[in-house]
């Protein structure tokens, strides 16, 4: 039903564009505004456990306005409240690096880290170097998709109602609201795209975005193990109860 | 309920876009 699949398409667009750390202007105006030379120095020479909390903090503040993005989903609040933790908590990173390729700049690869743009070399003394240079390559494997904000909204709700989380209470209720997702993700992507396979090549995109948060949670545990006390004390409560094992 | 209970908060919260 077309008027059905719309409506969702644009309560998602709407919830979207609501709930973005930065507006596509905003962005496109900070684009070309990089961490200059010295910037990046002294990120370098950053304390690994220092340059770990920094990280948390932001992506603590990126995972709230992705629960916001959430709760703003016709159907997600319908949904049980051990469905609704469960998915937030499998998904919220998924969706915060989906949502990374709008702040990500392929054409010189570098990304927005607190308030400029900078390059992997940024964050070399995070000692996670394979995940970092993975998240960039996901980021510039997905800038090269082209993706509107319309299709970012749409496959950002795709990857968090997912049924592909184990120990979810009401599948069939969360397979229904994922399926009207698709729909409507589709129906978009066939408007805009002239690539019979785009929505293939997006969809292949999802085992990736899983590889990374698994990638992210054995650095963290690689990382408390060393510096307990900065997790324990230092780490955002948030974050801790996201991820610690 | 109690492991989550940030998250359980954040998703009772009523929160406009200006307080985002």
């Amino acid at each position: 039903n077309c008027g059905i699949m719309h409506r969702i398409a644009q309560n998602i667009i709407k919830s979207h564009l609501e709930t973005c750390q930065y507006t596509t202007e905003e962005l496109q105006q900070l684009a070309w505004q990089t961490h200059s030379y010295e910037e990046v120095k002294m990120y370098q020479s950053k304390p690994r456990d220092v340059l770990w909390q920094q990280c948390a903090i932001q992506i603590t503040h990126a995972i709230q306005y992705v629960v916001e993005f959430a709760k703003r989903i016709s159907g997600f609040m319908e949904l049980c409240q051990n469905d609704q933790i469960l998915l937030l908590k499998s998904g919220c990173l998924e969706v915060v690096l989906v949502r990374m390729c709008r702040a990500f700049n392929p054409l010189n690869n570098t990304v927005l880290f607190e308030g400029k743009y900078g390059g992997m070399q940024m964050f070399k003394s995070l000692g996670c170097d394979d995940l970092v240079s993975a998240v960039f390559d996901f980021a510039k494997s997905l800038c090269s998709l082209q993706l509107t904000e319309e299709e970012i909204a749409l496959f950002s709700a795709a990857v968090l109602i997912s049924t592909d989380r184990p120990w979810l209470m009401e599948p069939r209720k969360v397979q229904k609201l994922q399926e009207k997702i698709y729909f409507a993700l589709q129906h978009i992507m066939q408007k805009n795209h002239m690539d019979e396979d785009a929505l293939a090549k997006l969809i292949s995109r999802i085992p990736t975005l899983s590889a990374l948060c698994t990638l992210h949670t054995e650095e963290l545990q690689a990382f408390q193990q060393l510096h307990p006390e900065t997790v324990n004390v230092l780490f955002p409560p948030l974050y801790k109860e996201l991820f610690n094992p | 309920k109690e492991k989550h209970k940030i998250l359980h908060r954040l998703l009772q919260n009523s929160t406009s876009p200006v307080e985002l």
